[in-house]
C-alpha cells in the first residue's frame, strides 16, 4: 500500500479537493484506496456526502484507541473506503498530550490494513499540530498541494522543515513526493513567478541529502474550476458530479502521473 | 477602541488580506489602527513588509508574559501600528495549556493601550484554538471572511458555537459584526446559492437572543481580483501596490461601512 499524507498548513490551498478526487481517479483506474479524514473540520467526509453528526466509529475513535481500525472503516464508493471525522477530533490533540508515542498511534492502528488497499491518502487540517504529525509519522510519500500565490509559498520552508524532524525522528522513510499546483491561473505574472521560485527552489535541492531532494513539480496542475467548488455539495466527486469537466481531467491526469511515477522536472 | 478579531477556522478565505487591507483603508480616513498578527505563519507580518526572523518582541512575548505591551508595538506605516508575530508563536498553545485564566492574557495586556488607538484588528489562524481564543476575549466584534463556497460554510456554525461559549464564559460584550464575501465572484451559481443560503440563515437569528442575532452580511464583497495575491509579495497593501483596482475599492467601501455602522440587510 503507497501511503501518501496530503499536508500544507496554509489554510485552504485545494487539500481536500484534492484528496478526494485523487482518490476518485485512482479508483477509476482500479486502484483500491483507503481515505482518512484528519481534520475536525470534517470536510473529506461531507465532501463524500457523509453527515459527521452519524459517525460514530471514525479517525478520534483510532486515535484514543477506543476501537479496531476494521470497525472505523466504511465503504463510500466502488474501491474507495474512508475513516472519517467528526468534530470531536478537534479533542485528539489535546487528549494526546502526554500519551508515549503519540505521534505513531495511527501508523500501528493502520499495519494491519496494509494489504488491503493499494493506496491510503490522508487529509490533513491547515496545521502542522499532533494531527498531521500522526499523517506524517504512517505515510511514507507527502504530497503538498499549493496555491501559486505568494503567501502559499511563505510556509513551504517551515513545512520542509517539519517533514524533515518527522524522518530524522520518527519515520525514516518519509519522502516528498511532489508539489501540487492548485486553483491554476495560467497567463498570471503572479503564477509564472511563483513557479520560477518553486522550480529553481526544488532544483536546489537535488543530490543533497534531504527528505525533499528527489521533489518535484506535478507536470499536471489543477486549473481554477468552478465546478470543482460545486460539487461537494452535492457529497459529489468531480466525477460523480461533472465527469468531463477541466477538474476532472486535471485529476485524472494527475493520478496517471501518480501511478506512472513519470515526474519528469 | 473598536476591538475586532477577523476570524473562521476554515483556511484561505481571506482573513490576512482582509486584516491588512481594512486597516490600511482606516487609515486612510484618518483612523489610528493597532494590528495583531495572532497567527504562527505570521503572514500579516510578512504582508506588510516585516521579517519574522527578526521580530524580538511580538505576540509571543506578551502572551508568555515575558515583555511588555509598549515594546512590542511597531509603526508600520502612518496610523498604523502592528504587534507582529514570529514562528516561536506556534508553541504558544501548548506552553499556555495549564495556565489561569489563559484566555484573558492578550485582553489584559492590551488594556493599557485602549486609549492610544481608534481601532483594533486581530488576524486570527486557521482553528478555534487558544489564539483565537485570546483573540475572540480580547475582542468585542467578530468579522468573518467567508469565500461563497460549499466547504466555507460548513463551518460556520461551529464558528457561531464557538462565539456563544466565548460570549457566555469570557467576554459578554462579544457580537458577531458581520459576515464577508471575500474573492467574491458575482456571477457563478454557487455564489447565489451561498449567498441565499446564508441571508435566510442570517434572518432567522434576528430577534433571538444570540451572539449573531444583529450579524449581518457586509453590503460590500470583496472580488477576486489577482492584484490583492499580487501585492504581498512586495510587503505592500493594495493601496501602496495599485490604489486604483477593485480591490483597492472594495477594502476602502468596507471601511467606510464599518465606519459608518451602515449594514442594512
Ligand atoms: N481547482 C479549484 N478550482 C476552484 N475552486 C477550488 C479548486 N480547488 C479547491 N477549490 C475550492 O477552494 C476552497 C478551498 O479548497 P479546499 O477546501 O480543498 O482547501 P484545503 O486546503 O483543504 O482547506 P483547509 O485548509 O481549510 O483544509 C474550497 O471551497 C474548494 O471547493
Ligand atoms: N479578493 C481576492 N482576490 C484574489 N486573491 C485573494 C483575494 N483575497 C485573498 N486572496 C489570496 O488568496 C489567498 C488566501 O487569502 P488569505 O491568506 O488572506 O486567507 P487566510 O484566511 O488569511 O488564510 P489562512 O487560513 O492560511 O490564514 C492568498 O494567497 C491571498 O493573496
Ligand atoms: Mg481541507
Ligand atoms: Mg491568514
Amino acid at each position: 500500500m503507497r501511503r501518501i499524507a496530503i499536508m500544507n498548513q496554509k489554510g485552504g490551498v485545494g487539500k481536500t479537493t484534492t484528496t478526494t478526487n485523487l482518490a476518485a481517479a485512482l479508483a477509476l483506474k482500479g486502484q483500491r484506496v483507503l481515505l482518512i479524514d484528519l481534520d475536525p473540520q470534517a470536510h473529506l467526509t461531507i465532501h463524500y456526502g457523509v453527515e459527521p453528526a452519524d459517525v460514530e466509529v471514525g479517525a478520534y475513535e483510532l486515535l484514543v484507541q477506543s476501537a479496531l481500525v476494521e470497525t472505523a472503516i466504511r465503504t463510500i464508493r466502488k474501491n474507495v473506503s474512508l475513516i472519517a471525522a467528526h468534530t470531536d477530533l478537534v479533542a485528539a490533540e489535546s487528549e494526546l498530550v502526554s500519551i508515549v508515542g503519540r505521534e505513531m498511534i495511527l501508523r500501528d492502528a493502520l499495519a494491519k490494513v496494509d494489504d488491503d488497499f493499494d493506496f491510503m491518502l490522508i487529509d490533513c487540517p491547515p496545521s502542522l499540530g499532533l494531527l498531521t504529525l500522526n499523517a506524517l509519522a504512517a505515510a511514507e510519500e507527502v504530497c503538498i498541494p499549493l496555491q501559486a500565490h505568494f503567501l502559499a509559498l511563505q510556509g513551504l520552508a517551515k513545512l520542509l522543515d517539519t517533514v524533515s524532524l518527522v524522518q530524522a525522528r520518527i519515520n525514516p522513510a518519509l519522502r516528498v513526493g511532489g508539489v501540487l499546483l492548485c486553483m491554476f491561473e495560467a497567463g498570471t505574472r503572479l503564477a509564472v513567478e511563483v513557479v520560477e521560485d518553486l522550480t529553481s527552489f526544488l532544483a536546489e535541492a537535488k543530490g543533497r541529502q534531504l527528505p525533499w531532494s528527489e521533489a518535484c513539480l506535478f507536470n499536471t496542475r489543477i486549473r481554477r474550476n468552478i465546478k470543482l467548488a460545486e460539487c461537494p455539495s452535492y457529497g459529489q466527486t468531480i466525477f460523480d458530479y461533472e465527469p468531463r469537466c477541466r477538474g476532472a481531467e486535471d485529476y485524472l491526469s494527475l493520478a496517471a502521473e501518480v501511478l506512472g511515477g513519470i515526474q519528469e522536472n
